[in-house]
């Protein structure tokens, strides 16, 4: 403050000039936001998702929600990487790191059934695991009825979408139409590509659930 | 906490804003645009040791009982922060996911002499 070349009244060490200051404070302000977030460098987006899927998604969470004490809220985009195996059919993709995957405790996916869908449509949300053997290839996670068109928020049990590794997480949607008409094409009824795409909304404790606790005791 | 001009000698909070563009992290962080980058500077001479702020703390507990058992003063007095707050960021990982956090700590609110 008393100009280049006198002493810093805090600590005694020499003032820098303004533009070596700036910079300093910089790389402070970079270190400091990355050890917030426990990260060792600044995530390179190579699949940033469009701006007005992001721009609804977020409109979508509750307004004004505050991120979950000790935790973080996650909206991890769907990508169409299989073709439908049925005509009622789709595998919606997620990418979700080891610690998103490993404690997470609320999930919701968020869809939208297209307008043109008839009557009531019975959805069954499968986790998909391709590896395992034909039996165990899915696991049955929930069933919804949805009788209006538009955006739903169907719940999951997070207990069936936690895994102890990075995880390539796979959906499976099997729809059921009034009757037992299963000839629909799944594009039909749910809009799974372009801004409209599903999203799953996760809640997420950052260290393990009751951290915080620990850390007081 | 006293309001800081550059001029000012005494500790006190110097309130410094960082705009994420200038560190060309727009394209990751989402929400806010930037950030309070505050910190403490400035003189602690020794009546002020211990004010304001941290008197209300174990740390003042501790240093009363040194002043009363050891020759006064005992060292320097730093200028320090004694009230902090969280920072909410809205970020993409390197999945392309939307993350919503708070990161504690984050923004100096107060300063005072340890």
């Amino acid at each position: 403050a008393q100009g280049a070349g006198s002493v810093c009244p805090s600590c005694g060490g020499p003032t820098l000039e303004p533009q070596a200051e700036r910079a300093l404070v910089l790389e402070l302000a970079k270190q400091q936001i990355l050890e917030g977030l426990h990260l060792t460098s600044r995530p390179r987006i190579t699949h940033p998702p469009p701006q007005a899927a992001l721009t609804r998604a977020l409109r979508r969470l509750q307004p004004g929600s505050v991120a979950p004490v000790n935790g973080e809220e996650v909206i991890s985009f769907a990508t169409i990487t299989e073709p439908s195996t049925s005509a009622c059919s789709s595998v919606l993709t997620f990418h979700l790191s080891t610690a998103q995957s490993r404690h997470l405790y609320h999930a919701r996916l968020w869809l939208r059934v297209l307008p043109t869908f008839p009557g009531t449509l019975s959805l069954r949300t499968f986790r998909w695991n391709p590896g395992r053997r034909r039996r165990e290839s899915r696991t049955l996670l929930a069933e919804h009825q949805m009788t209006t068109p538009g955006w739903h928020a169907l719940t999951l049990p997070s207990s069936g979408l936690r895994g102890e590794a990075s995880a390539v997480l796979k959906l499976q949607l099997v729809c059921r139409l009034p009757g037992g008409n299963a000839t629909a094409a799944p594009q039909w009824l749910v809009d799974t590509a372009g801004d409209e795409r599903p999203f799953l909304e996760l809640k997420i404790w950052s260290k393990g659930p009751g951290a915080g606790r620990t850390r007081r005791r | 906490t006293p309001t800081c001009e550059p001029e000012t000698p005494l500790c006190c909070r110097r309130d410094h804003y960082v705009d994420f563009r200038e560190l060309g992290w727009r394209d990751w962080i989402l929400q806010p645009e930037g950030y309070q980058l505050n910190y403490c500077s400035g003189q602690c001479p020794p009546h002020l040791a211990g004010s304001p702020g941290i008197a209300a703390s174990f740390h003042s507990a501790v240093f009363s009982l040194l002043k009363a058992n050891n020759p006064w003063p005992l060292g320097t007095s730093c200028c320090v922060p004694t009230a902090r707050r969280p920072l909410s960021l809205l970020y993409l990982d390197r999945d392309g996911n939307v993350v919503k956090t708070d990161v504690p700590d984050m923004v100096v609110e107060a300063c005072g002499c340890s």
